[in-house]
């Protein structure tokens, strides 16, 4: 039964790693985001209930912190965090980067981050798109040599546990994890990761949605594959999904019988396998996509590859040439 | 190359039903993936 727009879905898992901030350093969890462009962790100044569930960086207990003073917001799908700018050392593993520019957060909305299991987020988009004009984090490890290529890539795993959910490696490529060649597009617009989608197949048919262009941002930060919203109606009566208040619901028996999606992107054509965009929940089983109401920058249909096609394909961000590059993943 | 092991985290979503909160969240909020790609103010 049709309840609401299922925007539940988007509340789903995120990944994340540790990074250390200070000295004596200062751990945090961070979601390694590449569709935004900030790099904040909750600060002990923090009285939202969302900071009391978290680590919080302490400015007095590092010897190496400089504050800034601005304060800013920085807005996410779900609401935006108030972070004041303040600089130290920030470390992962080997990368040392010193007074890197950060936020310290000192309001965040309850609902979700409350419920988030990382404490901040570290952006891994263009600067342009920082709040504040600051330095990002990769910006900071290019300028002090902490990377030996100026590349990043991620590989999620299909089957994820809480424990291992993927890898990024920052500074290189991991052949073991990927098979096949990559295929490279030009990065379309360097505020974020977005490249041009050439078009979108389901099954064998082309649905012509992208004859007149369509962009598509690759963002770690978001889980579903997110859909222009004038499609959704097509995409559900092509896969036979019914919308609930739990999202685009399928017979789960049917999963295997689905189309694959195909998108195609650097002249390739990458497919997407009903196993990656179902999900499965305890035997509900839904498409693991969701609606945007707004248009790319320059007004073509927007999509988001988020983790669910990331799985699929082992994506590199090239930051010297400006392009993405997609293997599918080993 | 420096490699960080990714952890996957609890849904959200899940966390939010078993507490309670989600549907209230889910009635108040106008949320739009794309929106943490506008130029935030700042």
């Amino acid at each position: 039964s049709v309840v609401r727009e299922p925007i539940a879905n988007h509340l789903d898992s995120s990944y994340f790693g540790e990074i250390s901030i200070g000295e004596p350093p200062q751990k945090f969890l961070v979601l390694f985001d590449t569709g935004s462009a900030n790099l904040w962790v909750p600060s002990t100044d923090c009285k939202s209930p969302a900071c009391f569930n978290h680590a919080k960086f302490q400015p007095s207990a590092s010897a190496t912190f400089t504050p800034r003073g601005q304060s800013y917001n920085v807005s996410y799908g779900s609401g935006s965090v108030t972070i004041v700018l303040g600089s130290d050392t920030l470390r992962i593993q080997s990368i040392t980067v010193r007074e890197q520019e950060l936020g310290l957060s000192q309001e965040e909305p309850t609902q979700p981050f409350y419920f988030a299991a990382f404490d901040g987020i570290l952006g891994m988009a263009f600067p342009s798109l920082a709040v504040g004009g600051t330095a990002t984090a990769l910006a900071g490890m290019l300028e002090q040599n902490q990377l030996p290529e100026p590349v990043f890539s991620f590989y999620f795993s299909r089957q994820p546990t809480y424990d291992y959910g993927g890898e990024l490696i920052l500074g290189g490529v991991d052949p073991q994890l990927f098979q096949g060649d990559i295929t490279w597009a030009p990065v379309t617009q360097k505020l974020y990761w977005q490249v041009a989608l050439e078009e979108v197949a389901i099954g064998q048919s082309v649905t012509g949605w992208c004859g007149q262009g369509c962009q598509a941002i690759v963002d770690t930060g978001t889980f579903l594959l997110t859909v222009p919203q004038e499609y959704i109606e097509s995409i559900l009566e092509a896969l036979g999904a019914q919308e609930t208040s739990y999202g685009y619901a399928v017979d789960c028996s049917d999963t295997q019988s689905m189309p694959q999606l195909t998108f195609g992107i650097g002249g390739a054509r990458l497919a997407l396998p009903p196993a990656a965009y179902v999900l499965n929940s305890n035997g509900y089983c839904t498409l693991a996509i969701e609606a945007t109401y707004l248009p790319s920058q320059d007004g073509q249909p927007l999509w988001i590859l988020g983790n669910v096609f990331l799985k699929e394909y082992y994506t590199v961000f090239d930051m010297a040439n400006n392009r993405v590059g997609f293997a599918l993943s080993a | 190359a420096v490699r960080i092991s990714l952890k996957k985290g609890l849904s959200i979503r899940d966390q939010m039903r078993a507490a309670g909160v989600l549907d209230d969240f889910l009635k108040h909020i106008k949320y739009d993936p794309v929106k943490k790609y506008q130029p935030s103010q700042g």
